[in-house]
């Protein structure tokens, strides 16, 4: 089974413009084990 | 199950009775205890060959990995069969065996094969094991008071399972497409449906990014309510910080924790359940089947949280095939298809009261992953 989670989530516009947006990051990597509760990713406002 | 229970008196009396027909009884009981059901037998060896599968795949991704060889989309001839198998019917089979009740003495022995077979963690189940009277009831057990620690940053999304990072990423331009593997991708819209209000953000986002003047108003009065719940804020917004569409998915193991928690706080205003097929989900599968994750029964949860949009999906595989949402307990999923041929259309189901829909917290359970 697998749970896939789409949102919105904020990012700065200065670095959207050049391309690379993400005042969102997530905290993970690829292929790693997370636990229920724990930050997949996270913002400032 | 019956036959345990009339066997089961029965080996008590004889234990009980002693004296002179101790002789007969106690042949008679000790026959008695080789009988296990028919379906224990199969769960038992469907355990051993699926531990012997799970090693060699297991050593086979990790030894990949090292070598930093990323996982291309390939399909196969076992790809094409499995599309030939009943795999709805297999599973509802599945769920049926191990919805067999099971003697208590034995529960702990079958739990913990189950454990050591998929890496289970059995000191954080919530009871004791001889309390889950089925398999079926202790996959989907609820965890010890304090096992788990929510993130309580306010400026963080939390897990919503127990898992694998597959692959997650943000969603940029009109097509929304997310990576199955390498070499093969699906749209946001078709695992969310095409009634999801992601297509509309996902243009707005891309007319964002380019300058352009829009009237996102114009097509209100043809919407419904909970639409415009979604673009309402979208519009009122247009002046403050930028939002991004990102994606995150997560494989749960076999052995995993299997009940779904709130990422944030939020407002669940719709949920779809599609009806489809029920291919595994494993990584062999994800490089082999095309289109698995669209593909799949799935149940999409779509609302809203302080961010803008956000959307759950929860999709079944042939072993755990079933999804019970816990705010809507009536809803029924892996049934017999009436229709074979022709996909059905999402059943879609807008939550009361209007605007709100069902408030969750950060935290809070919503669905479990059921076997079969």
């Amino acid at each position: 089974s697998t749970v896939v989670l789409v949102f919105q989530a904020p990012i700065s516009k200065a670095a959207s413009e050049k391309g690379n947006s993400s005042e969102f990051k997530f905290c993970v990597k690829r292929g790693e084990r997370i636990r229920m509760g724990e930050a997949l990713g996270k913002w400032h406002e | 199950t019956t036959f345990l229970r009339k066997v089961q008196p029965t080996q008590a009396r004889a234990y009980a009775g002693g004296g002179g027909a101790s002789g007969s009884n106690g042949s008679r009981s000790e026959g008695n205890s080789f009988l296990v059901p028919g379906a224990t037998v199969a769960t038992i060896l469907m355990l051993g060959a699926l531990h012997a599968r799970h090693i060699y795949e297991d050593k086979k991704i990790e030894e990949a990995r090292e070598k930093g060889v990323e996982l291309e989309f390939h399909p196969d001839v076992k790809a094409s069969f499995l599309r030939l198998l009943p795999l709805r019917s297999i599973s509802r089979l599945w769920g049926s065996l191990t919805s067999v009740e099971l003697p208590i003495w034995l529960r702990p022995y079958m739990y913990k094969a189950w454990a050591r077979a998929f890496h289970s963690n059995l000191e954080e189940v919530g009871l004791p094991l001889e309390e889950y009277a089925s398999l079926r009831e202790f996959f989907v057990h609820t965890l010890k008071e304090g096992s788990r620690t929510i993130d309580s940053d306010p400026y963080c999304l939390v897990s919503p399972v127990d898992g694998i990072v597959l692959r997650f990423g943000e969603l940029r331009g009109t097509g929304a497409m997310i990576e199955q593997v390498k070499g093969f991708s699906y749209s946001a819209s078709s695992l969310l449906g095409a009634s999801s209000f992601l297509p509309m953000i996902t243009a707005e986002y891309a007319r964002e990014e380019n300058g352009e003047e829009e009237n996102t108003l114009r097509d209100e009065t043809k919407r419904s309510w909970w639409r415009i719940s979604l673009a309402s804020p979208k519009v009122r917004e247009m002046a403050s910080p930028m939002k991004g569409l990102f994606y995150c998915v997560i494989y749960l193991k076999p052995g995993d924790y299997h009940r779904v928690h709130s990422p944030v706080d939020w407002n669940v205003l719709v949920r779809r359940h599609f009806t489809g097929h029920l291919f595994p989900m494993n990584e062999r599968a994800a490089r082999t089947i095309r289109n698995l994750y669209i593909e799949n029964e799935r149940v999409v949860l779509e609302g809203q949280w302080r961010e803008g949009f956000i959307a759950l999906a929860a999709i079944g595989a042939t072993n755990i095939g079933s999804i019970e949402l816990y705010m809507e307990p009536t809803l029924r999923t892996n049934q017999p298809r009436k229709k074979l041929l022709h996909p059905l259309p999402p059943d879609e189901r807008v939550y009361e009261p209007e605007g709100i829909g069902i408030m969750l917290k950060k935290g809070d359970e919503i669905a479990g992953f059921n076997m079969g």
